[in-house]
């Protein structure tokens, strides 16, 4: 018997095709700002999660690692890092003071 | 606080480059 190992994989995609609400009130880069809590973005749950947590941090100097630790307790440090290197990467977010403060990109 | 505007560009582009599909 082979063991059903069907884990990980990007994690879901969700296509959903209803609400066309183009919320682009602002920040216009490339006609494909926002989405947020979607997947359509091509980002996982626990990806999603982090993003949304860093777009919520108004302050100048971004969300701290410490605060995604304690916010993100379901994930791990290295789980967490890996996200947000990955969101850095893509462009959604990016490093404010110190490579363990972030900023989203898109939440001018 | 340069370093964080000159991030936040880096970062632009970046998005920018990879939604340009």
């Amino acid at each position: 018997s082979k063991p059903q190992n069907m884990m990980g994989g990007g994690g879901g995609m969700n296509m959903m095709p209803t609400s066309h609400t183009s919320m682009s009130s602002m920040g216009s880069t490339g006609g494909y700002s926002g989405a947020s809590m979607m997947l359509v973005n091509g980002l996982s749950a626990n990806q999603n999660q982090v993003l949304s947590l860093i777009k919520s941090c108004h302050e100048p100097q971004g969300i701290s690692m410490h605060d995604l630790k304690q916010k993100l307790s379901s994930m791990s440090v290295t789980v967490i890092r890996q996200i947000v290197d990955f969101l850095s990467n893509e462009g959604h977010i990016f490093s404010t003071i110190d490579e363990d403060h972030f900023r989203s990109t898109d939440n001018e | 606080l340069d370093r964080i505007s000159k991030n936040k560009k880096a970062a632009l582009e970046r998005l920018s480059a990879n939604q340009t599909v």
